[in-house]
């Protein structure tokens, strides 16, 4: 799975995803992917993509419920991925980058690890794997 | 307003026994997918058009599992799925089954732009994305060499699963080695997490 989320200078933010699914996988399978509030949403507090487990994603609309702590909990972004990671997962496995209209970038998985990269205005810039 | 921020995945759940070469290859996909958003950005792109911009890219090249490089069914072939959700108005678009457009983000973004729908999956995907003209390409195209030989992997590892008799092929791709597969015991949906391209 591939995917990008992003805010953009008049603070709008915007998310996409895209994936071939899982290796293996039952021919007419969906994932989270294309379900629109599970492996991909934006809204105006923010935007994010997840990748990982489809099933336990779409169970959790985790990438919703990013958005949804953020606005009815009042978390910051990065408090709301560790809190969706944290909670919603149950024992499945998958991770997620986010932003938000205040030109924050975020990410959290709860899997050995997560191909990911990011950057914003002021000059940070980061490309991992690990934790 | 913070100014413009962007983050890009390549997938989780990463083979720990990931060789060195294949993390180095990784990292510079995302990086330059990464700075190609960043450029866009600095020109005063929209978000929408920047997510689609760089999914593109990360489709277009076969390090990760999406486009060119696809995961494959049971049966070999490939069923690709994509959506792009605009946070300004929530507006979206998605797509499933998708086994000959190029780019199915872009896709994606039709449904959302040129359709009253905002998910279209098989046959009905491919007729839309016949009806907008949008570039298509032979199977071949997303079912590379590598791919034919992880879902070898994938139907052997399953069918031997419970005695932990892990095939060794394909060491020298992203699968970790017979020992440290069971040593790892790491799974996901019920096969060994070695077994899934780098996802």
């Amino acid at each position: 799975t591939v995917g990008c989320v992003v805010v953009d200078g008049n603070g709008w933010c915007a998310a996409a995803t895209s994936t071939g699914g899982l290796m293996n996988k039952m021919m007419g399978r969906i994932g989270d992917s294309p379900l629109i509030g599970s492996g991909t949403y934006a809204c105006d507090f923010c935007a994010v993509s997840c990748t990982g487990e489809g099933e336990a994603i779409i169970r959790s609309t985790l990438a919703r419920d990013v958005a949804a702590v953020m606005e009815y909990k009042g978390l910051g972004l990065q408090e709301a991925v560790d809190y969706v990671i944290k909670n919603r997962l149950d024992e499945g496995q998958a991770g997620l980058i986010a932003v938000s209209r205040n030109g924050e970038v975020a990410h959290g998985f709860n899997t050995t690890g997560m191909f990911r990269a990011c950057a914003t205005e002021d000059g940070f810039m980061d490309v991992g794997i690990w934790e | 307003m913070g100014g413009w921020a962007i983050a890009v995945h390549g997938g989780a759940g990463v083979d720990p026994n990931l060789p060195a070469e294949r993390q180095e290859e990784a990292k510079r996909v995302l990086s330059r997918c990464l700075l190609l958003g960043i450029a866009a950005l600095r020109g005063g792109s929209a978000a929408v058009d920047v997510v689609e911009k760089v999914v593109r890219e990360l489709e277009t090249d076969p390090v990760f599992n999406s486009g060119r490089g696809s995961a494959l069914t049971r049966q070999g072939t490939v069923e690709m799925e994509a959506s792009i959700m605009d946070g300004r108005g929530r507006r979206c678009g998605a797509v499933s089954g998708l086994s000959t457009i190029k780019n199915p983000v872009s896709l994606a973004r039709l449904v959302m732009e040129k359709s009253p729908h905002s998910y279209l999956a098989f046959d009905g995907a491919e007729d839309f994305a016949r009806e907008q003209g949008v570039e298509v390409m032979d199977n071949s195209y997303f079912i590379t060499e590598e791919n034919v030989g992880m879902l070898k992997l994938a139907k052997e590892a399953n069918s031997i699963l419970f005695d932990y008799r892990i095939p060794v092929t394909g060491v020298e791709t992203c699968s970790a080695s017979a020992g440290s597969m069971v040593d790892n015991a790491l799974q996901m949906n019920g096969l060994p997490i070695s077994i899934y391209a780098p996802e």
